[in-house]
């Protein structure tokens, strides 16, 4: 093979360590590797294969999106599993939005997890934000229902909803989150007008089927990517994209207010291949 | 999908009578992408194949009279061993004495600080919670509320600076003569040398018997840095692996144990305070293997 191929077989390892260490996946990174090959000259250099790898994993990417919202007050649905990041998301997300002259409504609707509630209520009264929360123990749709009263009666947009964290495995959590929604959807036609996964970009190939669960059942309109800050490279994202073409919305990248940025697939791919 | 080429290998290996060198290269080859699959970093990959060879090629094993099955027990104990110690569980030498958990941010530090002092409530110990994350919204009312539910008290105090907190907890420790104080540090990067530096602070002040990291069972190749970066800075004694309620293979304990020979204790299996569960090196083994 090493004399059919034109780089020299250190430099195709060298390729190969680069996408497996970014947790592309072994099978995502033999399909890009061969589609690779083939597309080389004999006489190609490592440049020009690399070049051609990043226009081959850029390809896997859908167009850069933002929120996609109409009609206020909108509800936004943050989940994912235990810890990716999505209260945090949702008041860096909230702070922004602030910024560009919106006023946004904090929801805790995980009414499950110790001192969720207040970790939002926290972070609400930190940005100077309205917040709805219900008890520890109550139901999340509740809060949800609720949330969207207020937000109409108070001229509140958009309304940024938090859920509490569950594995994807566990089926009536999942069911829970299908309640929330379909109550938001009775509340007002067509909410949630967004669906953000969160996800952490610490995490290896899990986080797909996290994101083939998560969509299966809610129907995921965006990503977030969170803790990017960390040296993890996150490749699942380019077999999340593949698989489903579920744009990611935004990458978190700290644990302050300020931390969020819309996500770039030109400058994601920069910093994978880095 | 992955793991059934890896099971239909396992059949093919066991079901022949006689194995190759060439046989053993394949099969191999598919454990590798398995346990790829399975988030092991790729140079505890390699290096757990190069053993795996080196064992597996030998002539009793090719020559036996089921070499397949043979090969697939040399995986099975290869990949249990560079797990091991067998068995879980964490034992304190003397009191009084701490515990500190470690980790990055999200793995489950404070809800498992909640999960060690229900154990050593239950061994007769009396139990500090000491809540040192001070930058978490909520982070202490968090661990306040775990350990008012299981009737443990708890210094959590907020306004301080971390150094000027730590002192104050542990003489609040000392004071009131309790056995055991769990300590729960902030979420961190291992790239944050601040952060790091803070936390070995810490554990300067308080000389726990364990350190322990606390490890997300979905981490990726960023685990293997993340140990050697802990180890280093803090020469941690453990690991406690979470959220393995959830279907991540867990390869990143194999990383980990590549890199620093840290015993694993146990497995995080849920939220509840009851959901921890002794390590188990071939459980895990088999988990990852998919
Ligand atoms: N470094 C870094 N840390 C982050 C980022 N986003 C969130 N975190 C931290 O990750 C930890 C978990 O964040 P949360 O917002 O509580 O996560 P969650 O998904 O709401 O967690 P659960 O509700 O318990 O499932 C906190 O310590 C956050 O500060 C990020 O972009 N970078
Ligand atoms: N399913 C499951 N969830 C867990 C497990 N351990 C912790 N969690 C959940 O994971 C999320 C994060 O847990 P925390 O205890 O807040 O994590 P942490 O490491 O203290 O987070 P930071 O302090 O922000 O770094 C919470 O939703 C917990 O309930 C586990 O073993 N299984
Ligand atoms: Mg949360
Ligand atoms: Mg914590």
């Amino acid at each position: 093979i090493a004399r059919r191929t034109p780089l020299s077989s250190s430099q195709w390892e060298e390729l190969q360590v680069l996408l497996l260490e970014g947790d592309l996946g072994p099978e995502l990174a033999e399909q890009s590797l061969e589609n690779l090959k083939a597309s080389l000259e004999r006489d190609a250099t490592l440049e020009m294969a690399l070049a051609n790898l990043r226009a081959i994993l850029l390809s896997l990417l859908p167009a850069d999106e933002g929120l996609r919202l109409v009609n206020p007050p909108a509800a936004i649905l943050f989940v994912g599993v235990n810890g990716t990041g999505k209260t945090t998301s949702i008041a860096k997300l909230a702070h922004s939005m602030r910024e560009q002259g919106r006023r946004p409504l904090l929801v805790g609707a995980d009414t499950f997890r110790a001192a969720a509630g207040e970790q939002l209520q926290q972070w609400a009264t930190r940005l100077g934000l309205p917040f709805i929360g219900h008890e520890i123990g109550g139901d999340p749709s509740a809060v949800v229902f609720d949330a969207m009263e207020m937000a109409a009666s108070r001229g509140l947009d958009p309304v940024l909803i938090d859920t509490a964290g569950r594995q994807h495995t566990t089926h009536n959590l999942m069911e829970e989150l299908k309640k929330i929604k379909r109550v938001l959807g009775k509340k007002k036609a067509g909410e949630p007008q967004e669906v953000l996964l969160v996800l952490d970009a610490n995490a290896g190939m899990n986080a797909i089927a996290q994101a083939q669960v998560f969509h299966e059942t809610l129907g995921v309109t965006g990503l977030i990517l969170a803790k990017f800050d960390s040296p993890a490279r996150a490749g699942f994202l380019f077999s999340i994209a593949r698989q489903w073409q579920l744009p990611t919305k935004f990458v978190g990248v700290g644990e302050k207010a300020e931390n969020i940025r819309p996500f770039s697939a030109v400058e994601f791919l920069d910093q994978f291949l880095s | 999908n992955l793991s059934q080429r890896f099971q239909d290998i396992i059949k093919k290996l066991t079901g022949k009578g006689k194995l190759s060198v060439e046989d053993v290269d394949a099969a191999l080859k598919e454990v590798r992408i398995a346990l790829l699959a399975a988030d092991v970093h790729l140079s505890a990959v390699k290096a757990f194949s190069q053993n795996v060879r080196e064992k597996a090629v030998a002539r009793e094993i090719l020559e036996s009279l089921t070499p397949g099955q043979q090969v697939v027990k040399v995986v099975r104990d290869e990949l249990t061993e560079m797990l091991g110690p067998g068995t879980g569980g964490i034992t304190v030498s003397s009191y009084p004495n701490s515990l500190m958990l470690v980790g990055l941010q999200g793995s489950g530090k404070t809800t498992t600080c909640a999960k060690l002092a229900r154990i050593f409530k239950k061994k007769g110990k009396s139990v500090l919670l000491v809540g040192l994350d001070l930058k978490r919204p909520a982070a202490l009312d968090q661990l306040k509320y775990l350990a008012k539910q299981e009737g443990i008290p708890c210094f959590a105090e907020q306004g301080a600076g971390a150094q000027a907190t730590t002192q104050k907890a542990q003489e609040y420790f000392r004071a009131h003569h309790f056995d055991l104080a769990i300590l729960d540090t902030a979420g961190r990067l291992h790239t944050d040398s601040d952060l790091m530096a803070e936390v070995k602070a810490v554990q300067d002040t308080f000389r726990p018997a364990e350190s322990i990291l606390v490890l997300d069972a979905t981490t990726g190749h960023v685990a293997l840095s993340v140990a050697e970066e802990f180890k280093r800075w803090l020469d941690y004694d453990s690991i406690i692996l979470t959220k393995m309620d959830g279907d991540a293979r867990g390869g990143a304990a194999l990383s980990c144990r590549y890199v620093t020979a840290k015993p694993i204790r146990y497995f995080g299996i849920g939220e509840k305070t009851d959901d921890l569960e002794p390590f188990y090196a071939e459980r895990l083994a088999s988990r990852i293997l998919g």
